[in-house]
């Protein structure tokens, strides 16, 4: 997983 | 992380401080939406599948928990606690708003960033979230009167994501490939829809006089 896939804000 | 988006969730978690603050002292909901409130429960929870697979940071998983506890929590105290639910404007929060979550879903199924359970179930919180306030803002029009901390609970929950498009303007600027079209248009939209209150908070705030909204 690079970053774009994860949802880093809640 | 950046001070807009930090901005943001503190104003966010305020909002939610001055609320538990608000049925815990008073012992009372009168003025809140229990409707507003099942929907963010929902939007939390819809929001956070991924609260046990992607592990982002201790402040991400910790905030995450601390959105979905408090929310249910609230939910359950407006349907539960017997001197609480006594409280509650049955009769002025009519907005059906099982219509919000059944447009949200379905623009989910067709707006989202990959076709996948997580990804649409993320997409739906987000516009769902958008639109949540409503049955708030429709049963504080009823009532007309805003009692301060129940105006001062909308003030932080519209402020917060006013923070965030602060947020994803500076992260556009400093990060090469970064879009979240979904999030930023929606949030646009969600933080547009308290433009009258704000208003309208803002002239009670000069005058200082009670928070009145047209009926």
């Amino acid at each position: 997983h690079d970053m774009e896939d994860y949802h880093d804000e809640l | 992380m950046n001070i807009f988006r930090l901005a943001g969730d503190m104003t966010h978690l305020l909002s939610i401080l001055v609320l538990l603050l608000k049925i815990y002292a008073t012992k009372s909901c009168s003025g809140i939406s229990r409707k507003t409130q099942e929907l963010y429960a929902i939007v939390f929870v819809a929001r956070y599948l991924d609260l046990f697979t992607d592990f982002i940071s201790v402040y991400n998983t910790f905030m995450k928990v601390v959105f979905i506890a408090s929310s249910l929590a609230i939910v359950w105290c407006m349907r539960f606690h017997p001197m609480v639910r006594r409280s509650y404007d049955r009769e002025l929060d009519t907005f059906r708003h099982y219509f919000l979550v059944g447009a949200s879903f379905a623009l989910a199924l067709i707006l989202h960033e990959k076709f996948t359970v997580q990804e649409i179930f993320w997409a739906f919180s987000i516009y769902l979230e958008a639109v949540a306030i409503l049955p708030q803002l429709v049963l504080l029009q009823r009532s007309g009167n805003v009692d301060n901390l129940t105006g001062q609970y909308i003030f932080f929950l519209g402020a917060y994501r006013a923070f965030y498009i602060l947020n994803w303007i500076y992260r556009y600027l400093t990060e090469p490939h970064f879009t979240r079209w979904i999030a930023c248009v929606s949030g646009v939209v969600q933080t547009a829809l308290y433009a009258d209150f704000f208003y309208y908070y803002f002239i009670s705030w000069k005058n200082n006089s009670k928070l009145k909204l047209p009926a």
